[in-house]
C-alpha cells in the first residue's frame, strides 16, 4: 500500500500545476524514501526528474515499492477541484493497481470528496540517466542564481528572439539574445564560493569556460517552476544537456535537463 | 544553421 498525505496549496501541487505546460503523462516511482517523478515533454527536448523525499508530506507511507503511469494533466484538474484547508490524500492499495484514489477532507471532518484516476502506460517516457553524484562532475560550469532573476531574465530575452546563449567563464555569467529588431546582453559578476548566499549568482564549480544555445520557451517552463523556490542551480556542459536544478529540502530535487541548439 | 537536438543524443531510452 501506498499513501501519502498533504495540505491542498502544498509544494507537490504548485510544481504539478507549473510542469503542465510541458508534461502531461509521468511515471511516478514511490519507495519508502519517497517519491519520485520523470517525465519528458512530447518533443523530446525536456526531461524532468524530481524526488519529494518522505518528510515532506504531512505524512507518508509506502509498504512496498511501487512504479506507475499517471496522466499529470487529469490528476491536476482533480486537485483544482479541492477547497482551501483540505487535507488531499492520494492512494494506491495493493489489490487495485489500475487507479489511484485521491481524498479531499474538509478541515473540520464533516465532508469527504474520493475520486479514482485510471493509471495509465508511461514507459516511453523514461530515459536511462546516470546517478546524479556520476554526472554532476561531467559539468563544465555550475552556478546558483536566485530564481525570481532566472525568470526575469528569460522573460527579457524573448521579447527579442526565441533562443538564449548562455555563457559562463570566472569573471562572468552571462544571458544573451539577438533578435531582427536588437539584441539583449544581461551579465552577473560572480560570487565564487561553495556556500551561495540567497541573493546573489555564484559560480559553484568551474572546469573551463562554456556556452550553451537553448530555446527559451524550454527555459521559461524551467523559470516557472524554479520561482517556488528562492535558489535555481544551472549546470552547463558541451557533452550533457543543460541543467537547471530547484532543491527541495534536505535531499529532494526538481531537475530538468533540457537539449541545447547545435549547429548543423 | 541552428537545430534544436533531442535529448536521446545524450541519454538513452529505456
Amino acid at each position: 500500500m501506498f499513501e501519502l498525505t498533504m495540505a491542498k496549496g502544498s509544494i507537490l501541487q504548485g510544481v504539478l500545476e507549473a510542469i503542465l505546460d510541458l508534461v502531461n503523462v509521468a511515471n511516478v516511482d514511490c519507495s519508502s524514501k519517497g517519491f519520485s517523478l520523470q517525465a519528458l515533454d512530447t518533443e523530446h527536448v525536456v526531461f524532468l526528474s524530481l524526488f519529494f523525499p518522505s518528510e515532506v508530506f504531512r505524512s507518508y507511507r509506502c509498504d512496498e515499492d511501487c512504479s506507475m503511469g499517471i496522466a499529470i494533466a487529469d490528476m491536476v484538474d482533480l486537485l483544482r477541484a479541492s477547497n482551501d484547508g483540505d487535507i488531499i490524500t492520494i492512494k494506491v492499495t495493493d489489490q487495485n493497481f489500475e487507479d489511484i484514489t485521491i481524498t479531499f477532507e474538509s478541515p473540520d471532518k464533516t465532508k469527504t470528496t474520493d475520486m479514482d484516476l485510471q493509471l495509465v502506460d508511461a514507459r516511453s517516457h523514461r530515459l536511462k540517466i546516470s546517478e546524479w553524484h556520476d554526472m554532476e562532475s561531467e559539468y563544465q560550469a555550475i552556478f546558483c542564481m536566485p530564481s525570481a532573476q532566472f525568470m526575469l531574465n528569460c522573460k527579457s530575452l524573448s521579447v527579442i528572439d526565441d533562443d538564449v546563449v548562455i555563457r559562463v567563464n570566472e569573471e562572468v555569467i552571462s544571458f544573451s539574445t539577438k533578435g531582427k529588431s536588437g539584441c539583449v546582453n544581461i551579465s552577473h559578476v560572480p560570487n565564487k564560493t561553495d556556500n551561495p548566499e540567497k541573493a546573489s549568482v555564484t559560480l559553484t564549480h568551474m572546469r573551463g569556460p562554456v556556452s550553451l544555445t537553448l530555446n527559451l520557451r524550454y527555459m521559461k517552463s524551467c523559470a516557472k517552476v524554479s520561482t517556488l523556490f528562492d535558489q535555481v542551480k544551472i549546470g552547463l556542459s558541451t557533452k550533457l544537456p543543460l541543467m537547471v536544478e530547484c532543491k527541495i529540502a534536505e535531499k529532494g530535487y526538481i531537475r530538468y535537463f533540457v537539449a541545447p541548439k547545435i549547429t548543423e | 544553421v541552428r537545430k534544436q537536438s533531442q535529448l536521446t543524443a545524450f541519454f538513452a531510452s529505456t
